[in-house]
């Protein structure tokens, strides 16, 4: 029997949004210490790994490893149906072939229940190497989304280039070129909207903004996102989910031809 | 440029 209950349906709504643009159908991994998705996009670009802990549930029960494999247009679908402010919990028996969604209103005169098909995925689970970054940049994570989407009127390309004294995001394009520069923050009042860099060796690496994009459907699961990078290696963007866990980006860099 | 894979980083497991 697996059983994971949400006091607010909100966290997995926003998790859904988060994740439903850049694929299609995933298996989320439920064991005792809590759930696991890994995912690669259908062009093998990027790659999404979740960790929802245990600890995180206000009810979390797991007697046997499951994989359910779901279809995540459907389950968005099911999850729109759910008031912000409800209780969602997910159950499924052991071997079941489906999943179930209970959606409870605050005062309980509410409770509908949904059950979804399971999918057979047979999909690849990639190993992702422990890396030593040489630059990581914190900053506020609506920051970051609007950068993406403004620079993306310029190309399909964003250079980010991390400094000692900062970081610039580029793009350039048939109507022109674009730069935004950010400063490390030398003091701010609420610490969400600081720009915090550490860098061991400065790096520039070229991302195709589509992608950066679709990972900034992830703004509303925190207020600050995280930027590792190396040369040559994947860029890391990751959103922690308060009390819960968190959700990393996998965005392999373009290389000159 | 040219836009590299996951899998090129990262191996199977």
């Amino acid at each position: 029997m697996f059983e994971a209950r949400l006091l607010r349906s909100s966290i997995l709504k926003k998790v859904l949004e988060a994740i439903k643009d850049l694929l299609t159908q995933a298996t989320f991994d439920c064991d005792d210490n809590g759930i696991q998705l890994q995912a690669m996009d259908n062009s093998h670009v990027s790659l999404v790994s979740l960790t929802l802990r245990a600890d995180g549930f206000d009810k979390y029960r797991c007697d046997r490893n499951i994989s359910l494999g779901m279809n995540l247009s459907s389950m968005s679908k099911i999850l729109k149906c759910a008031g912000d402010k409800d209780t969602v919990t997910m159950k499924a028996q052991d071997n079941a072939d489906t999943v179930t969604f209970v959606f409870e209103s605050p005062n309980q005169e509410k409770v509908s229940d949904y059950e979804m098909k399971l999918m057979n995925l047979d999909l690849e689970h990639l190993g992702i190497p422990e890396t030593e970054y040489s630059c990581t940049i914190r900053l506020s994570s609506a920051e970051f989304a609007r950068i993406c989407r403004d620079l993306s009127q310029f190309g399909e390309s964003i250079v980010i280039s991390c400094t000692k004294e900062g970081v610039r995001f580029s793009a350039s394009g048939d109507i022109g070129s674009a730069n935004i520069a950010l400063a490390q923050t030398a003091s701010v009042d609420k610490e969400e909207e600081a720009v915090v860099i550490e860098m061991e060796e400065p790096v520039t690496l070229t991302f195709a903004c589509q992608y950066l994009n679709y990972f900034t459907k992830a703004t509303s699961l925190s207020p600050q996102v995280q930027l590792s990078m190396s040369a040559d290696v994947p860029l890391v963007v990751e959103y922690r989910i308060p009390d819960i866990g968190h959700i990393r980006y996998y965005l392999a860099p373009k290389i000159d031809d | 440029m040219a836009q590299t894979t996951i899998t090129t980083f990262f191996n199977s497991r």
